[in-house]
């Protein structure tokens, strides 16, 4: 099964 | 105040259709070092990053940093109203509740903005942008994900649907190949991701904007699709790729 991550956590805050 | 004009419609027109299938509303941020705009789509599994340099407008005015909430729809709808080749005009007074001309209501709309780094991709891959459109289609009539690999020979799209496969290679050309047609590749090691086709179909709608698109690719690390725009900088579009459980 393939699992979809979301964005924000492969990038910081600015 | 704010004011930007250009006078060639058909480029912002061009680059609000590539985005506003992605992106419902976004804040364009305005700054002296041009405009920029980040935004995310509903699921927050893409993303999305123009800038528009200064120098790319016949006129451009920034007194001091503005963020314009739009809504993409509703900008499209009356730029629609203009040719290709009108002038457009946008002001924003400091009240920042409207932009004349077209009168159009701005809104206050709370996004996270991250912090991107540029560098450091494991396989960057430049290929015309109208076959990286053509494959991406064509591969969604066949499957929802597409592995996308890159060697050093060239980048690879693999797709599974259910009843059949799709397998297309494109070999990385040589240097004295033809702008439009060339397909380099620079890359530390072998990468090889699965993506959604339906968000890499919807990036292609900026095809119009650039000859090549450039691929940036890194285990573990959320696809970049960018098209360099001649005259107005670029736009980026992030992509979490799909991993197995």
């Amino acid at each position: 099964k393939q699992k979809q991550q979301v964005i924000s956590r492969f990038f910081a805050s600015k | 105040m704010l004011e930007l004009r250009l006078t060639r419609a058909g480029l912002l027109k061009k680059v609000l259709e590539s985005i506003r299938d992605l992106v419902t509303d976004a804040n364009f941020d305005c700054a002296a070092t041009g405009c920029s705009l980040q935004a995310m789509d509903s699921s927050r599994v893409a993303m999305l990053s123009l800038l528009l340099r200064p120098d790319g407008f016949e006129h451009y005015r920034c007194d001091r940093n503005i963020s314009m909430g739009m809504n993409l729809a509703n900008m499209a709808r009356m730029l629609r109203c203009a040719s290709d080749d009108d002038t457009v005009t946008i002001n924003a007074d400091d009240a920042q509740d409207k932009i004349s001309d077209y009168e159009m209501k701005l809104m206050h709309i709370t996004s996270e903005n991250l912090e991107i780094p540029e560098a450091g991709y494991e396989a960057i891959v430049k290929m015309p942008a109208s076959l990286f459109a053509r494959i991406c289609k064509d591969l969604g009539t066949i499957g929802d994900t597409v592995m996308i690999s890159v060697t050093k020979e060239g980048i690879q799209f693999f797709t599974r649907g259910d009843i059949r496969t799709a397998n297309i290679f494109c070999r990385k050309t040589t240097p004295v190949a033809k702008e439009k047609e060339a397909i380099s590749i620079e890359m530390e090691k072998p990468v090889s991701l699965t993506l959604a086709l339906r968000y890499l179909i919807s990036f292609t709608k900026a095809t119009p904007l650039a000859k090549q698109v450039t691929i940036s690719m890194s285990y573990g690390r959320p696809i970049v699709v960018e098209y360099k725009m001649e005259i107005m900088d670029h736009i980026r579009f992030y992509l979490v790729p799909k991993v197995e459980e």
